[in-house]
């Protein structure tokens, strides 16, 4: 563990966090996309697959149980509360995610560390986190202005992965045989996916006006 | 080989 990582992690937390607040608080799911919460679900359950079979750290494991059962309670909710579930952009709320599911099982089958089962999961979860995003920036430009709330969210969501980068970079000049060219060549895409989010966020924080994406 | 702990990032 690096202070990147570990930064990194605090920011992931901090995003779920905030999305909880902005749920639970506001009683209100509006500007955020249900797609991408059941993207981020899969790309978990893909992903921690090892949850009971390799105990990494006490720390590891608490982290992937906070992360599945966040996310999940998170699509519950969006879904499932009468409150919350009326306040869903639905009809803002219509990127085909499915082509994006397709596309990173097909490339997972294609690209992978190991053609073993959990190594193929754990590809598609590396490669489908990298567009998860996308249904939440595009319902972003649809519904205009942003509570904040929501671009803090969306901020701490881009910022993690940024500071896995950093991690990588880290690892790759501090250990032997370190190679994490699956993860590390996603989490660029990923990163970069957020470079237009940012460039807006920094701009409406510098300003100190509401936060606006161009359609 | 892949060694045990090779996915030890979250």
């Amino acid at each position: 563990m690096n202070i990147f990582r570990f930064a990194g992690d605090m920011m992931h937390l901090t995003s779920i966090l905030v999305l909880l607040l902005k749920i639970y608080a506001t009683k209100s799911c509006s500007g955020i996309s249900l797609k991408t919460q059941e993207l981020y679900a899969l790309v978990f359950l893909a992903r921690y697959l090892d949850l009971f079979t390799d105990f990494i750290s006490v720390y590891n494991t608490i982290m992937k149980l906070v992360f599945i059962v966040s996310s999940t309670a998170i699509v519950w909710c969006m879904k499932r509360d009468r409150v919350v579930r009326r306040s869903y952009d639905k009809q803002l709320d219509t990127f085909r995610h499915y082509f994006l599911l397709a596309a990173s099982f097909a490339l997972a089958l294609l690209v992978n560390e190991k053609f073993t089962f959990q190594e193929i999961f754990w590809a598609f979860s590396i490669y489908l986190e990298a567009v998860a995003i996308l249904p939440q920036l595009v319902l972003l430009q649809r519904s205009g202005n942003v509570d904040n709330l929501t671009g803090q969210y969306v901020f701490f969501l881009g910022a993690y992965r940024a500071f896995y980068i950093l991690n990588w970079i880290y690892r790759y000049f501090t250990e032997t045989h370190f190679s994490r060219w699956i993860a590390c060549i996603s989490g660029l895409v990923q990163t970069a996916l957020y470079a237009d989010f940012f460039y807006y966020y920094y701009i409406s924080w510098k300003n100190n006006t509401k936060l606006k994406l161009p359609a | 080989d892949l060694d045990d702990d090779y996915h030890d990032e979250l």
